[in-house]
């Protein structure tokens, strides 16, 4: 579903350049949760956010459903995003100024869309959130922030969800659920879902881990399922 | 060196009133390392923003160093706040046009105060930072951005340290050292410190952890290593 080949982006020039991917090739096929880990900086988000379409590289191509993303216009570029993927970023993005059920449907609204009957209810409830919908992100907490996030990537069924670090502000029991609601839509959906995570707990509900390193994928690991 | 009497705290009004502390009293005695718990939503952030003079309650007390910082006059309470506390906030809060440097000696800059010799350059190096020193938050990873942060915090040596979810974003390497850094800092200078945390090891090294749910404190647990 998403394939990328010798990703390279570097940040800064000269002697101050930042070699944040050096050279990353990989292939994620459909209906997989796939879990990336490795220390701080060592150029997850940089590659997520290439992957999903959000960043250009300097260096290299990414592929999704097919279509070589780095050759686009910026028009079709968004319209693929649109059509295709799913983000939760590693701080929650949402907008002030809605509600945490219409940040969750502002996907759908976009696209002209309107949310399958009681889709958004068994999203709240899954997501804990039922009774904070109509409430501004200033006033959830990190947590609930998170998981409106998290909700608003899944809303639209996108071929491919990244999702960087979407458990890193939960208690130990909201993240598990995070996590049961993400393996579901793999299991019973078939949504292949590509998640940034330092919780080893949530890299064993995946199919196979990456383990990077420096800007490159050090090993690639059947995960503990398979 | 902070205690609070009967914090009560609640957002909007009626019927769609969150009660998100009902009645908390607590005493963190100096130099104690304190790690507060609890799930998304329990009241953990509002109850630190409160103990730091960061916002007014609705009914109780809070005092800081013996003073009763709910009835003090903005210009004495900002002057208390630059003098006795570190805060640590749930997402990063740096200042975006300044360098990773930059942020680390603000405090210090504000308070019209040069950092000791080699202050800086010791904690760069125990937060892994220092290559990134010049740096601004829009060109560190998540995890380099909330060291930052953590550094900033203990720049001044304030009275008490808050620290909301201090690791959230890191891998586990980076968390320990941080985890690492804040017990040094309690041990070698007696820096009371209260540490909101969702880590079961990160309270491991506290010597008290306090368990919240629905706006209370529900337990006050001896920590494991007493
Ligand atoms: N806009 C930018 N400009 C310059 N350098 C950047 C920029 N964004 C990231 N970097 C650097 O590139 C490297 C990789 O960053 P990246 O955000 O991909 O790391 P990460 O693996 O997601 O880390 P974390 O676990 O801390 O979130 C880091 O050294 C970071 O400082
Ligand atoms: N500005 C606000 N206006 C209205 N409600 C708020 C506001 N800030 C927080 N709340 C609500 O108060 C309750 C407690 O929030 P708080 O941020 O203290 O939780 P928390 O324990 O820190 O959660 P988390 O672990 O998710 O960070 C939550 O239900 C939250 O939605
Ligand atoms: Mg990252
Ligand atoms: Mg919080």
């Amino acid at each position: 579903a998403v394939s990328a080949t010798a990703l390279t982006r570097t940040y800064g020039e000269g002697g101050s350049a930042v070699h944040a991917l050096r050279g990353v090739s990989l292939e994620v096929p459909k209906g997989q949760f796939t879990a990336v880990m490795g220390p701080s900086g060592s150029g997850k988000s940089t590659l997520m956010h290439l992957l999903a379409g959000l960043d250009t590289p300097d260096a290299g191509s990414v592929h999704i459903a097919g279509e070589d993303i780095t050759r686009m216009s910026d028009r079709d570029l968004t319209r693929l995003r649109r059509k295709h993927i799913g983000f939760v970023f590693q701080s929650f993005n949402l907008l002030p100024t809605l509600s945490a059920e219409e940040n969750i449907t502002l996907p759908l609204a976009i696209a002209g869309r309107k949310p399958e009957a009681g889709a958004v209810e068994r999203l709240l409830d899954r997501m804990g959130l039922t009774e904070r919908r109509d409430h501004k992100p200033a006033q959830l907490s990190g947590g609930q922030q998170q998981r409106v996030a998290v909700a608003r990537a899944l809303i639209c069924s996108p071929t491919v969800l990244f999702a960087d670090e979407p458990t890193g502000n939960l208690d130990s029991a909201s993240g598990a659920d995070v996590l049961a609601l993400l393996r579901a839509a793999v299991d019973e959906d078939g949504q292949t879902t590509v998640m940034v995570t330092h919780d080893a707990r949530a890299a064993a509900s995946a199919d196979r881990v990456l383990l990077m390193a420096d800007g490159r994928v050090v090993a690639d690991l059947a995960g503990p399922s398979q």
